[in-house]
């Protein structure tokens, strides 16, 4: 582990008061390559590794933990105050019904997760709609329908177009009662002008109050790309990173969370309906140092 | 660093930084890296910009020169390719794309909807069927997979279809008793009548390192005979897929460039380095 990689470095650093800036440039160039192996955007990593040089510079060596050490604890601190930070917590819209929707590329795991969000709203007493405005891929409300009927909820859905889908979605919510209601979009690329403004005026069609970007947790370098482009497009509220229940290190957490500057509001850990939970910053921080 | 035998330090960086940014990792970058410095040092290369990324992408494209890039098919029916992946990655879609192509050629396809546990996942191929004029078997949901396949094929041979193509549901690398399920599914692919002549490991472009490692245990479990790199038509490069070429000696035959029929090429070498080093 990252521990065991400095003690090598280290054990030259006799006791001073301070560490040399040489000594800390060369734990935190180990540092850097283990957060670019982490995935972490190369970008945010630079203005990571400059915030934690400042804080090192001007650190006391402590009596029970070795520079390295010290060095780490700072650099989790740092990773778990970027990925944390202001916890979202769903404040339902006076006048119901709450509005939700998903965006993000291509297989990232929006259908599902705008299942396992339905669940999980019903779970908290609401009535939640599932709009199923993705009419691009083949059998996409089909697999809605099927999560849906499979949890017990509601899903809207006509072969029209996604912009027609959502605003009638809403309209449906609003004439039976249903208080949440959860839009999944098609897959777009991030550079696909014709589908970004598509899912644009999706958004202005149906006003939502919380805008996730689904990304994936094995995402790599492209992730900033991904969140600069859609929270340009639609000004996200929120984050959600699927499929942490793989092996990835998940750096890509820290660089759309430092790219769109918006809360990772659930994590999905498995293709069950009841997979989704919240995000906990400081197991994601040391995921990512490994 | 300037000067003969030199090279500026802020190409080398420019360089180092294009490659990290496109996803190809530090110890591949650093091995590309090393062998340009060693080229410059015994003066083969001038520390001239241009001659420096010129090189890069030979050496790009020899890294990815690696095994047949062609897909493997055998005279007679009854050949079968399985598709194997994470989830999401575009295997279903890919197989889609290939039936067209392979219809196109004038050989006679068949789907095996082996993805029996995705909401949907059967009908999505069907509708890939449907379009392409491919024959379609699933079967009920739920139903092991293995046992899907094994029809298709039988159903395939029986109809002296060229081609059965086998989907598979999407597992992550790290869940072993998919990954046994998995190895099941390769057996009972490659059984006679069936001759299983490629295992296709779909990749995402978008994928960082932990692509290598996907590709790592999908090949120790079911021998992946070739690479499909999807998405590229996005702003991510791929880049992982050198590592994967070069550590585990497995072609990058197919590259998927959107989610239409037609999408879907072999992989050019040198265009491929050129758009990773831009
Ligand atoms: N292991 C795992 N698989 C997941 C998770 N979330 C989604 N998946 C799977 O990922 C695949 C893609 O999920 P979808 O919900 O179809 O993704 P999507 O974003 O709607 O895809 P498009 O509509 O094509 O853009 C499916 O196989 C899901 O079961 C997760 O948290 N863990
Ligand atoms: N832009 C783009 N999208 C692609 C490409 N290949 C597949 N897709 C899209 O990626 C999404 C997922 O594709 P699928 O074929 O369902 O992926 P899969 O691997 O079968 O997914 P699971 O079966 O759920 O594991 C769909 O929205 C596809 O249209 C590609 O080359 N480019
Ligand atoms: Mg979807
Ligand atoms: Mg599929």
């Amino acid at each position: 582990n990252l521990t065991d990689r400095f003690e090598g470095i280290v054990k030259k650093i006799k006791s001073k008061g301070r560490l040399s800036e040489e000594d800390i440039d060369s734990i935190l160039r180990d540092i850097r390559i283990a957060l670019l192996e982490a995935d972490v955007a190369l970008s945010v990593v630079q203005d990571f590794i400059t915030n934690v040089k400042q804080r090192c510079l001007s650190m006391e060596l402590s009596k029970s933990l070795t520079p390295a050490q010290q060095i780490i604890k700072y650099v989790n601190e740092e990773l778990t105050a970027i990925l944390g930070g202001e916890q979202l917590r769903i404040s339902y819209a006076p006048k119901p019904p709450t509005v939700i929707l998903l965006a993000g590329l291509q297989g990232s795991g929006k259908t599902t997760t705008v299942a396992k969000l339905g669940r999980w709203f019903k779970q908290q007493g609401r009535h939640p709609l599932l709009v199923g405005a993705d009419l691009a891929r083949p059998a996409a409300v089909e697999q809605l329908r099927i999560l849906g009927s499979e949890a017990g909820l509601a899903v809207f859905s006509e072969p029209t177009d996604p912009v027609s889908v959502a605003r009638r979605g809403l309209e449906e919510a609003l004439r039976v009662g249903r208080d949440v209601v959860i839009v999944d979009t098609a897959g777009r690329l991030s550079i696909d002008q014709v589908l970004m403004e598509e899912v644009r005026r999706v958004s202005v069609a149906v006003q939502p109050h919380y805008t996730f970007l689904v990304i994936d947790a094995m995402t790599g370098q492209d992730a900033v790309n991904t969140a600069k482009a859609f929270h340009e497009t639609l000004e996200l509220d929120g984050i959600i990173l699927t499929k942490v229940d793989g092996d990835a290190r998940g750096g890509a957490a820290l660089s759309v969370k430092q790219v769109a500057g918006k809360p990772i509001a659930f994590v999905t850990t498995g293709e069950k309906i009841n997979e989704i939970e919240t995000f906990y910053p400081e197991r994601m921080a040391s995921r990512i140092l490994g | 660093l300037r000067g003969k035998g030199r090279i500026d330090q802020q190409v080398y960086d420019q360089l180092e930084e294009a490659m990290i940014l496109a996803d190809v990792g530090i110890p591949t970058t650093a091995k590309l890296l090393d062998s340009m410095r060693n080229a410059v040092k015994e003066k083969k290369l001038s520390g001239d910009a241009s001659e420096l990324a010129n090189y890069l992408k030979d050496e790009i494209a020899a890294v990815l020169d690696v095994g047949d890039t062609e897909l493997s098919m055998e005279e007679g029916p009854g050949n079968v390719w399985l598709l194997v992946g994470v989830n999401g990655v575009g295997k279903t879609t890919t197989i889609g794309k290939l039936a067209h192509s392979e219809t196109r050629s004038g050989k006679k396809v068949v789907l095996a909807a082996g993805d029996t546990f995705r909401a949907a996942a059967a009908d999505q191929l069907e509708l890939w069927a449907k379009k392409t004029g491919a024959d379609f078997i699933k079967g009920a949901s739920g139903a092991d997979p293995s046992s899907v396949i094994f029809d298709a094929v039988r159903h395939g041979v029986a109809q002296e279809a060229d081609l059965i193509i086998a989907d598979s549901a999407g597992r992550l690398h790290n869940k072993a008793n998919l990954m046994e399920e998995l190895k099941k599914v390769r057996r009972v692919a490659a059984r006679p009548p069936g001759k299983l002549t490629e295992v296709l490991l779909v990749i995402d472009a978008t994928t960082g390192q932990n692509g290598l490692i996907q590709a790592r245990l999908f090949t120790e479990a079911v021998q992946v005979t070739g690479i499909v790199l999807t998405k590229l038509d996005g702003t991510a490069k791929g880049g992982i897929v050198l590592a994967i070429a070069s550590e585990l000696n497995i072609p990058i035959k197919l590259v998927g460039v959107g989610e239409g029929v037609e999408d879907l090429f072999p992989l050019d070498r040198e265009e491929f380095a050129e758009t990773l080093i831009g």
